[in-house]
């Protein structure tokens, strides 16, 4: 009748959380039936006080899931910035793949999450990855209306050729 | 007392299949 240290962070219940790790440090990076540890589960839901306290107690943001989920992708989908920006500075990688080709600047640009593709962008997320389907940001962006989403990706190629220009 | 628990969803589909008018 408890709940699991995956509810716990997806629910953000810090207080019960670090109950639960009275039992071992460890079990921060618990994964369950799909390979996710608590970790994603608060970066899926936002929750970033879980993500910090995980984080500080040694979570490791690396895990993938059982279809190569990442922390960093299922903060993306929901456009949870703040989250992705503590995840990449603790060094995951920004093009990190799951079994669908997606990246997270794919599901950033997907959820139409505007500061997100920029956050990612700007910390040397790679545009031209595509996923299996062979849909690019920016062919997601255009695809969907999303125009704001399109205006940051041009914003970041008109950086590039003018960076380059040097 | 049964407690809540939050279901993940899924990733979203990054195939859009769009279909010519």
């Amino acid at each position: 009748d408890t709940l699991s240290i995956h509810q716990l962070a997806a629910q953000g219940d810090l207080n019960q959380l670090m109950k639960y790790l009275q039992q071992g440090d460890f079990l921060i990076d618990l994964q369950d039936e799909w390979g996710f540890t608590p970790l994603m589960w608060a970066a899926a839901f936002g929750e970033i006080a879980v993500v910090k306290y995980a984080l500080e107690k040694g979570a490791d943001p690396h895990i993938l899931g059982k279809e190569r989920e990442s922390a960093l992708a299922l903060a993306s989908v929901r456009g949870y910035t703040d989250i992705i920006v503590l995840l990449l500075d603790h060094g995951v990688d920004v093009n990190i793949y799951d079994w669908n080709g997606g990246t997270p600047l794919l599901y950033a640009a997907r959820g139409n999450h505007v500061k997100c593709v920029e956050t990612l962008l700007a910390k040397g997320a790679d545009l031209t990855m595509e996923a299996d389907s062979g849909y690019s940001p920016m062919d997601l962006a255009v695809a969907l209306g999303f125009k704001r989403v399109q205006q940051a990706i041009e914003n970041h190629v008109l950086k590039l050729l003018q960076s380059n220009r040097v | 007392r049964r407690k809540t628990v939050v279901n993940m969803p899924p990733l979203p589909s990054l195939d859009l299949k769009l279909s010519d008018p």
